[in-house]
């Protein structure tokens, strides 16, 4: 069985000084494999 | 004639083998091109490739030997026999033996089942829908994390560009063949900024600006927490005795750790449906449950269930090795699409069912019937009204969840709540 998430969430954004802010980070690689609660990404 | 007939000597001789060759070749190219010929002719006559008159999807999957093969099969069929086969009650003293071997061989851990005693587990089905223990699984403490709703292996993630989904190895499918057409909403799919939920926000601005009014929209009673428990109008639930202010749900007490907890701070509630960036992307993950993995699977993050679509597809194998080698794997299998929102816009949540594990259980639709005959009917009566109308067939049933959660307009789930699983056959 498999589960697919599709999802919406903002875009990492650049400033002029270089910095990013408020994008979506995964937390996961290719073929890791996770348990139940575990953070697959963040925000 | 006759004389010409009577007298002409016949003479057989050998044809130059070449000539024969390219006599077959002939004859095998003029079949093969009237063939490709009738089958171009039927889809234009049908509407699409690959659909019977009818319009219910039929499945020509191509790849190799293997799944040319596969597609024979009555794989649904043997899906419930097997579903059948496991619901058959194990000998008491050989459940002890039989479920350590199942573990032994597909890495289950035992000290994190709930039930320590394996004689209570009747069979193979029942052990293979069990829980774990409390605290078994923590949560990830980040409020602004994305949970992985089971156990399982992540095969494939990234950012939806195209309206594509990468599967395994570079296959794609696209987005409206996974979830179905007119998904997401346009504001995700045309890639505009700003807020997705604007609809649901003008829908009730003007009416609810407090926790207060929250909780009696349109004149009912519903409070925060029962309407993120997809509970019933709490007017509906009082006992006799009231209980005490703290304890009542819509109390400012309840009020403040729901909003706590759901990190909205000062934010108005709606703040769970609209994005507060300005820019937002559709992201994509593919998590693999093996058959020793925990079957149950939970809510990824604190969000509203809007709308199902069920696809009463094929019941294909999903191990890694079908998915390189058969495209758009996902998009052939049953699956149940879960539509609606969370904090940052669009969310969705599609569970795919496989050949030995077809049914799929959601918790708070007791009407979803997966992998059964009568859905298979169902969904052919639906693709005959439908081209009996001239409508195409969109290939699957939809349900809306609107009855306890009418400010949100759907079903709401926490994150880390139990949303449904897999189960055998």
């Amino acid at each position: 069985s498999t589960v697919v998430l599709v999802f919406e969430a903002p875009v990492e954004q650049g400033s002029d000084a270089g910095e990013t802010k408020g994008g979506w980070r995964w937390n996961v690689e290719k073929g890791q494999r996770v348990k139940m609660g575990q953070a697959l990404g963040y925000v | 004639l006759r004389a010409a007939l009577r007298d002409s000597k016949t003479q057989w001789y050998q044809l130059p083998i070449g000539v024969g060759i390219g006599f077959v070749g002939l004859m095998q190219f003029y079949k093969v091109t009237t063939r490709e010929k009738e089958k171009e002719e039927l889809d234009e006559v049908t509407g699409a490739a690959g659909r019977k008159p009818n319009g219910r999807e039929r499945i020509r999957p191509d790849g190799p030997w293997q799944v040319r093969a596969m597609s024979t099969l009555p794989l649904k069929a043997m899906s419930r026999l097997w579903g059948r086969f496991n619901e058959l009650d194990i000998p008491y003293y050989l459940r002890v033996p039989g479920f350590k071997l199942y573990s032994f061989i597909f890495g289950v851990n035992l000290d994190e089942v709930a039930e320590p005693d394996l004689r209570t587990y009747p069979n193979l089905a029942a052990f293979f829908y069990r829980k774990l223990k409390p605290g078994a699984r923590p949560l990830d403490p980040n409020p602004n994390a994305l949970l992985s709703p089971s156990d399982g292996r992540i095969l494939q993630f990234g950012q939806i560009e195209g309206g594509d989904i990468e599967q395994v190895k570079g296959m794609t499918y696209s987005i409206d063949a996974l979830l179905g057409k007119h998904t997401p909403t346009p504001s995700v799919a045309h890639g505009e900024h700003g807020r997705p939920s604007e609809r649901h926000i003008s829908e009730n601005e003007g009416l609810i600006k407090t926790d207060e009014e929250f909780a009696r929209v349109n004149g009912i009673s519903y409070t925060l927490p029962s309407l993120l428990s997809g509970g019933r109008p709490s007017g509906s639930t009082q006992t006799e005795s009231p209980p005490d202010e703290a304890e009542r749900e819509d109390s400012p007490a309840a009020i403040s750790a729901v909003r706590a907890d759901l990190a909205l701070g000062e934010k108005p509630w709606y703040a769970l449906l609209a994005p507060e960036e300005n820019r937002t992307a559709l992201y994509y993950a593919v998590i693999y449950l093996a058959p020793g993995d925990y079957h149950r699977f939970h809510s990824p993050a604190n969000w509203v269930v809007e709308r199902r679509r069920h696809f009463a597809g094929e019941l294909y194998s999903v191990s890694p090795y079908l998915q390189r080698t058969l495209p758009g794997l996902f998009t052939l299998n049953e699956r149940v699409v879960l539509l609606g929102r969370w904090r940052w816009g669009f969310f969705s949540y599609v569970p795919v069912g496989a050949t030995n594990v077809g049914s799929i259980k959601i918790n708070f639709d007791r009407e979803l019937r997966t992998n059964s005959l009568t859905t298979d009917t169902e969904a052919d009566r639906a693709a005959e009204e439908a081209a009996a109308r001239g409508e195409p067939y969109l290939g699957f049933a939809e349900a809306t969840y609107a009855s306890a959660s009418r400010v949100l307009g759907g079903h709401a789930l926490r994150r880390g709540e139990e949303m449904g699983g897999f189960q055998l056959g």
